[in-house]
């Protein structure tokens, strides 16, 4: 792993009681070849080992601590620092219904994530609902309709109706039943598709969402960087649900989301059932980064 | 001759970078830079016009053999799709079944997966989309016996394909690559041979744990292919690559949207333009 690269990189180059920029350099050859193979985007990469390089030259080395670890320790550090806090309180909007909005690649994990913040909200002693607002793919109103029942949620959204017309009318819903948050889930897209960049902008302006969460899959590589400039031009974000965390995939891509947005990683999805939603843990992505 | 760009460290840096950048990872795109530059040092390659056809020409070296038909020349030949959550299985399975019914096949569709919400219904509104006949039992039931009785079906109907869908599932859960290779083994005790592809399908977004999903569904299955999907977007599935040059695993198909006619043989130089234009 990182530590023990970097341990030998130290070894070789004698230990002294100083990081000097020569062997910073060299350990951070190191932490290029890491990141890049944990997935975050090379052009992050490579704005990120240049932080790490005015930070931890002239540092002088922990008591406790060898350079190795050292270095380590400020790129863990900086990554945890980069991560930023853990964004999971949504806050509540002034006026009910706060509306929180899903929005991503085909297959990214929205509407189970829809109906996991639905259970979140519902564990919470709030009563949310869904709209099923994905009438493009086959059964997709199903794949909510069944989650919603099992956790007794109402989920709006009939066969026939538009998208724009089903967020409509499950925030007339909503704010007549006294609902909150109202959760809507749309179809995966791709962030180059401007037909369907303009739905979610028409859905966005129909319904003003208080938040707007990009949800992208824990194992997306070099492309999360496009994925989310992207989105976030034509339509705008606000938090980022990372998922998929329960595989072995490093996770990178959610520094390059991060850096290329500025916006807050909220939540992690860490299974397939209702209840696998964990708020986001800087510290422990940053590990899992540096595998 | 004077504007030529030079084959400079600028010129590494970017070409390593385009590879990173297709996902090729960082260790495979050092691979072939050394292997350029090597190429440079022998005087074969002497101006950096020639290093992107360079590139593409390694690049199609590699995955040139990869590019594999379907063996479907069996009745009925069993098609297993399988692959990690959201990759695009269900969807593949139906534009699969389309087109092979297209082209004059008797079909049918299996809905193994019986985990998730709706999951059943979703290849069945493909299926009648398609008219292709759908086994299927009631959610939750067990998969094994949805793949028992559709192989079942299949053989005494003498149809020519039967496509098995799958629940996604991360390779890291052992208790669900057990239920997978439990399948396979269903599948070839009923049907000596069967099944004739085992297709891991593979979003192409996926970074590097892509090959690692590779490893693992073939350890377990014994793959026959990959079906790379999602190719319609702006990632370039370069992790492909390494899973064929370390596993040799043929790349049989590509997804190329959500249409149903968005499927296509894998064609390498097509492919490999794209990585590096
Ligand atoms: N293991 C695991 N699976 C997940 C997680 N989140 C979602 N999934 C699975 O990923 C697959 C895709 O999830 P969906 O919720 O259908 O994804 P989606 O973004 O709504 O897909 P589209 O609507 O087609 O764009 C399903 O099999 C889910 O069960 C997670 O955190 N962990
Ligand atoms: N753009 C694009 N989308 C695709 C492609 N293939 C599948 N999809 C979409 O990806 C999403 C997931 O597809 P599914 O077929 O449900 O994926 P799956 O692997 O069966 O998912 P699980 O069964 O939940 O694991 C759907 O929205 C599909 O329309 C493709 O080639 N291009
Ligand atoms: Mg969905
Ligand atoms: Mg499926």
């Amino acid at each position: 792993n990182l530590s023990t690269r970097l341990q030998t990189i130290f070894d070789r180059l004698g230990g002294r009681g100083r990081l000097t920029e020569e062997n910073v350099q060299e350990a951070l050859r190191e932490v290029r070849v890491a990141l890049l193979e944990a997935d975050v985007n090379f052009k992050v990469v490579r704005t990120f080992v240049e932080r790490v390089l005015a930070r931890a030259v002239g540092q002088d080395v922990l008591k406790s601590l060898t350079p190795a670890q050292q270095v380590v320790k400020v790129v863990h550090d900086e990554l945890v620092e980069l991560l930023g806090g853990s964004g999971h309180r949504l806050a509540p909007a002034p006026h009910p219904p706060t509306v929180i909005m899903l929005i991503g690649l085909q297959g990214s994990g929205k509407t189970t994530t829809a109906a996991k913040l639905a259970r979140h909200y519902t564990t919470q002693g709030q009563h949310p609902i869904l709209a099923a607002a994905d009438t493009y793919r086959p059964a997709a109103q199903d794949q909510l309709q069944t989650l919603g029942a099992e956790l007794g949620v109402p989920v709006v959204g009939a066969p026939g109706e538009a998208p724009l017309a089903i967020c409509r009318r499950a925030r007339e819903e909503a704010a007549a039943r006294g609902l909150t948050p109202l959760i809507l889930d749309t179809a995966g897209r791709l962030h180059i598709d401007e037909p369907m960049l303009e739905e979610l902008r028409a859905i966005r302006r129909e319904v003003a969402p208080h938040h707007v969460l990009l949800v992208v899959d824990a194992m997306t590589g070099q492309d999360a960087v496009n994925v989310a400039e992207r989105f976030n031009r034509a339509v705008g974000i606000d938090a980022v649900v990372l998922t998929k965390l329960d595989g072995d995939a490093r996770g990178g891509a959610a520094l390059s989301v991060r850096s290329v947005t500025g916006r807050p990683i909220a939540f992690v999805g860490t299974g397939e059932k209702t209840d696998a939603l964990e708020p986001f843990h800087p510290d422990r992505l940053a590990s899992r980064i540096l595998g | 001759l004077a504007s030529e760009r030079p084959i400079d460290d600028a010129l590494w840096e970017e070409l390593e970078e385009l590879l990173i950048a297709a996902d090729l990872g960082a260790a495979l795109a050092a691979d072939f830079a050394n292997r350029a530059r090597e190429e440079v040092m022998f005087g074969t390659v002497t101006r950096a016009a020639e290093l992107r056809p360079l590139f593409r020409r390694f690049l199609l070296d590699a995955l040139a053999p990869a590019a594999q038909p379907l063996d479907l020349d069996h009745r009925p030949a069993v098609v297993l799709m399988l692959g990690v959550n959201g990759s695009g299985k269900t969807t593949t399975c139906a534009k699969l079944a389309a087109q092979l019914r297209a082209g004059g096949k008797s079909v049918l569709l299996a809905a193994a997966d019986t985990f998730r919400a709706a999951a059943i219904e979703q290849l069945q509104r493909w299926g009648e989309r398609i008219g292709v006949e759908v086994v299927h039992q009631a959610a939750g039931s067990d998969p094994a016996a949805v793949v028992f009785d559709a192989v079942k079906a299949a053989a005494a109907r003498s149809l020519d394909v039967l496509i098995v869908d799958t629940a996604g599932r991360l390779h890291t859960k052992s208790n669900l690559m057990d239920e997978l290779a439990k399948l396979r083994r269903v599948i070839a005790r009923q049907l000596p041979g069967a099944p004739h592809e085992a297709l891991m399908v593979l979003d192409a977004t996926t970074g590097q744990n892509g090959f690692a999903q590779a490893r693992v569904f073939h350890e377990a299955i014994a793959l026959t292919g990959v079906c790379l999907t999602k190719l319609d977007g702006t990632a370039r599935g370069g992790i492909v690559v390494r899973i064929v040059r370390e596993l040799t695993l043929p790349i049989k198909l590509i997804g190329v949207g959500e249409r149903l006619e968005d499927l296509q043989a894998f064609d390498p130089a097509a492919f490999v333009d794209a990585l590096v234009p």
